[in-house]
């Protein structure tokens, strides 16, 4: 496996803060929970309305979720399992090997 | 060789540089290589310039790729740029002019350590690799470390942070070294252009404030005009504008910092996506992401040779 393996259920998450608290109760779970932001790349630019995308490692992400839903925080998953992506991404350069 | 190297296809940096090596040794009317420096892990940071070669004064656009580490369509737009003026010289016009009357300078990686542990160990690593006294986490946000509004709103100076803007201005190599050839070549670098990912907009100054740059009318119509050529190629929309106000207050951008060093026209693109594979864009979505690209940052560079 690409990276031993280490991306194997980790997820990322499409959270939209629609209230002020949204996004403080999301800053929040960041110190809680060791979360990758990809979009945007600083919690100081996350605002009410604005897609937030973070990448969210495979033992938090249930309970990471299940605290957006408490929060009532809407949520997608975009990604449901990060080494498959990045086996994919990868896939044509080992078949070029291959030839 | 050139013809068979694979441009749909990402990249290491040993492949990156092999390539840049290659393309000085079989194209010296057209290329030069050089370093301006060397990283923080002692890599060479390497430098192409592009143009047909000229005993006269010319003036000149820069553009760097790789700034964040996993953003990798970056280094992979500025190989297919190489290789795409290359091959249209005797074909396109536009091509020709712009070979004729500028020299581009590319920087394929500009953040080379973090690129290559993005490729070894962490393939969502940002920063670069540089290590920080008492603190166990490395690496600065390469796009924070620049002497411009250093460290305000939208950066961090926790040394986790992914957004830390490092312990001093220019404080990592690879800025310094950037920074350093464009203040010597500042009179002749005429348009800063950085290429990053993930959120399909074209950006402008300012980041770190909600004001309006003094030529706003020129570079505004240059970007809605590039987006206008970006959108030509697949339809796909790319929002531009003021980086403070069509994407997030940052500060100590490069953008910036370019700009105020008197660069007329900075650029920042963000190529796709905008949520769908995120940094994993698939590798058969380089072609059209790098041709609708080609053809806005032709149109920026064709700006330059309008009065405005």
């Amino acid at each position: 496996y690409l990276y031993n393996n280490r991306y194997a259920g980790n997820q990322v998450i499409r959270v939209t803060p629609n209230k002020l608290n949204d996004t403080e109760t999301l800053k929040n779970l960041f110190d809680k929970f060791q979360v990758d932001l990809w979009h945007p790349n600083s919690p100081s630019s996350i605002r009410e309305g604005a897609a937030v995308d973070l990448h969210v490692p495979r033992n938090a992400s249930k309970i990471f979720r299940s605290h957006l839903h408490q929060a009532k925080i809407h949520y997608k998953v975009l990604i449901a399992n990060l080494q498959k992506e990045i086996e994919k991404q990868a896939g044509y350069r080992s078949s070029r090997k291959r030839r | 060789s050139d013809s068979s190297y694979d441009y749909e296809v990402y990249h290491s940096l040993e492949e990156i540089q092999s390539w840049m090596h290659e393309m000085n040794k079989t194209h010296p009317s057209f290329i030069r290589l050089f370093s301006i420096g060397q990283s923080f892990e002692r890599r060479p940071l390497y430098v192409l310039q592009l143009g047909k070669k000229s005993q006269h004064y010319k003036k000149a656009v820069w553009i760097d790729c790789g700034v964040h580490a996993r953003e990798w369509i970056g280094p992979a737009f500025c190989q297919w740029f190489v290789k795409e003026a290359l091959h249209s010289y005797n074909t396109d016009p536009v091509t020709r002019r712009l070979l004729n009357q500028f020299y581009f300078y590319i920087m394929p990686v500009l953040n080379v350590d973090g690129y290559h542990f993005s490729w070894t160990t962490d393939r969502f690593w940002r920063k670069t690799r540089s290590k920080i006294s008492r603190y166990q986490c490395r690496g600065v946000d390469a796009n924070r470390n620049w002497k411009v509004k250093w460290c305000e709103e939208g950066a961090s100076s926790h040394p986790c942070s992914e957004t830390y803007c490092g312990p001093f201005p220019e404080s990592e190599p690879e800025v310094k070294a950037v920074a350093n050839f464009l203040r010597k070549h500042k009179k002749r670098v005429k348009a800063y252009i950085s290429i990053h990912a993930y959120a399909q907009m074209l950006l402008y100054p300012y980041s770190y404030k909600y004001a309006t740059i003094p030529n706003f009318d020129c570079v505004e119509s240059a970007a809605h005009n590039a987006v206008l050529a970006l959108y030509s190629a697949y339809g796909v929309r790319y929002q531009y504008g003021p980086a403070s106000t069509t994407l997030y207050l940052s500060s100590g951008s490069s953008m910036d910092w370019a700009y105020r060093n008197g660069i007329p026209y900075a650029f920042a693109f963000e190529l796709r996506d905008t949520g769908y594979f995120g940094f994993l864009l698939p590798e058969f979505l380089i072609n059209p992401t790098c041709t609708e690209t080609m053809r806005a940052v032709k149109t920026l560079a064709l700006n330059l040779l309008k009065k405005c």
